[in-house]
């Protein structure tokens, strides 16, 4: 028997939303530990990997290991259902074939069940070996969703350049270039943006980190990788599940895209570089 | 070729 059971329904509304578009079938693994997911996209060029810790639900409770193949767009479908502020609870029997979804409304006076028809999907898991990243940078979600989505409309990739004072992110395309050079801030510093195209030259914008823009990094090593901009605008869908993300970049190795989950654990994005022939 | 490589060219199925 799995059951669990989350207070915030609308934490696993937004998980869904984050993750659909990029992974059509996938297996969650339930165990005592919790509630997890390991997929890769169609082309295998990214992979999200998803926790939520059995100790962040309400109640939590897994006799044994139990694989649920689930098609993501009809999970999302019948999680759509829930309203933002239901509680929500995902049941299973060990050998049965169905997840059931059960909504509840804060008066508890509504309550509604969906059972949905669990798939044998064959996949391939990866092993992610705990890795120390040349550069962490933790900035604004936000910021970084709308760095991916701005640059998106000038170019198709994305290289990220850390440095311990700044993170830089540039594209360029047919129309022109452009740089967008987010510094290391504390509290109360300025942000600079810089964008530059062929018409209208150099623009520079500083803006007030109100928002609580800032960017942290963690340095060992400088570190360029470009990345296509498609698979970080998708990360970028879960964004309204954490204020901060959290990038990590190495020489040679997948970026990892983290979002954490308020009390409850992460999801992490795996996006494989672009390199030069 | 684009540059794009695959996840596999980094991690070892497990």
């Amino acid at each position: 028997m799995f059951e669990a059971r989350i207070l915030q329904g609308s934490i696993l509304k937004k998980v869904l939303e984050s993750i659909k578009d990029l992974v059509t079938d996938a297996n969650f693994e339930c165990t005592a530990n919790g509630f997890a997911l390991q997929a890769m996209d169609s082309s295998h060029v990214s992979l999200v990997a998803l926790m939520l810790r059995s100790t962040g639900f309400d109640h939590y409770r897994c006799d044994r290991d139990v694989t649920m193949g689930m098609n993501l767009l009809n999970m999302s479908k019948m999680l759509k259902c829930a309203d933002n502020d239901d509680t929500i609870t995902m049941k299973a029997d060990d050998a049965g074939d169905v997840v059931t979804f059960m909504f509840e409304n804060p008066k508890a006076d509504k309550i509604s069940d969906f059972q949905m028809k669990l798939m044998d999907i064959d996949t391939e898991h990866l092993g992610i070996p705990d890795t120390e990243y040349e550069a962490t940078v933790k900035m604004s979600s936000n910021e970084f969703q709308r760095i991916c989505r701005d640059l998106s409309s000038i170019g198709d990739t994305v290289t990220i350049a850390v440095t311990k004072d700044s993170v830089k992110f540039t594209t360029s395309g047919d129309i022109g270039e452009a740089n967008i050079t987010c510094r290391r801030t504390s509290d109360g510093d300025m942000k600079e943006e810089k964008v530059k195209t062929e018409e209208d030259g150099e623009k520079v914008h500083n803006t007030k980190s109100s928002e609580g823009q800032n960017v942290d990094i963690d340095l060992q090593e400088p570190v360029t990788l470009t990345f296509a901009l498609r698979y970080l605008n998708s990360f970028c869908k879960a964004t309204s599940l954490c204020e901060n993300v959290r990038l990590q970049l190495s020489k040679e190795l997948p970026v990892v895209v983290q979002y954490l989950i308020e009390d409850m654990g992460y999801v992490r994005f795996y996006l494989a570089p672009k390199i030069e022939e | 070729f684009d540059g794009q490589v695959g996840l596999a060219n980094f991690y070892a199925p497990g």
